[in-house]
């Protein structure tokens, strides 16, 4: 139950970044986030570095969720 | 020493964007 919450959660920050719901997260989206959340430009590409699995340039809802999850010790 | 800082503190800037994404949600309208 933990597991299907966490992935309610991470879905709804997910479209947090995916201002467009094109279903993926650019590089750029995240660096939008700048204006909105207390990190610099560097630690936005350091949090989509770490969390895109196959450096296609784009972040999954999958991939994101998979984020999330490793964080807090839990395997969605 | 940036290497040291890139490894050690990508889980905390990693805390740090989850985190900050949660109080938005939460947060103020």
């Amino acid at each position: 139950d933990v597991q299907v919450e966490m992935l309610e959660k991470a879905r709804e920050l997910f479209q947090l970044c995916d201002k467009d719901e094109k279903g993926f997260i650019t590089k750029l989206d995240m660096q939008r986030l700048q204006s909105e959340l207390p990190l610099t430009l560097e630690q936005l590409e350091t949090v989509f570095d770490s969390l895109e699995q196959n450096n296609n340039g784009y972040l999954t809802p999958v991939e994101f969720s998979m984020g999330l999850g490793k964080l807090i010790g839990i395997d969605l | 020493d940036p290497n040291m800082k890139a490894g050690a503190t990508s889980e905390g800037v990693l805390a740090n964007f989850f985190n900050s994404l949660l109080s938005k949600k939460t947060g103020s309208p």
